[in-house]
């Protein structure tokens, strides 16, 4: 992989593609 | 502006990038590619996505909407009104 | 703000984020991906790369280095200090 692509997440991590304009989206 | 910065922000938002490109195969039916994006960068699948079309899209038709009413460009692009008056203002 | 306009631009600027996705692929190294995507999606027109990290990755940075230097969150995400001038200016 190039150095542009992200670091692997790790199994633990859950990530959600909410949309980083709503009002909860950075509430854990 | 690089956005690879060592271990900083750089890398968060490269994989909010990666998580929103894998959202967006999903969304327009590239199931098969955003499956073998995931193994090619190593991702586990417990991943949740939003509402359709994702936010890449949406980010996208925004951007490219401002990108191409800006001064040096409209007269070749189209673009719409609110973005012209966007750059205007 | 909806991209797929009947038939006008819209349609032009979705096959455009097609286009900037398959370069983010290619760049980041998930070549399998890139041309599974490309296949899903039947394109068929000839490509011509940009120079890495491409289109898509560059102007990603800008905006969420413009989105972490906003006021509301500046606090909390690290941002670059020109996008923090960017803002107060």
């Amino acid at each position: 992989l190039s150095e542009y692509a992200p670091p692997p997440n790790r199994s633990a991590d859950h990530l959600v593609a909410t949309n980083p304009f709503d009002d909860n989206y950075n509430t854990p | 502006m690089s956005c690879v910065t060592s271990g900083g922000s750089g890398r968060r938002d490269v994989s909010k990038l990666a998580l929103y490109v894998y959202e967006y195969l999903l969304h327009v039916g590239a199931q098969k590619s955003a499956q073998t994006f995931l193994s090619e960068i190593r991702w586990e699948k417990n991943i949740t996505l939003g509402e359709p079309p994702g936010f890449l899209h949406s980010w996208w038709c925004v951007f490219w909407d401002l990108y191409c009413a800006a001064p040096e460009r409209r007269e070749t692009c189209e673009h719409s009104s609110e973005a012209k008056a966007f750059h205007d203002y």
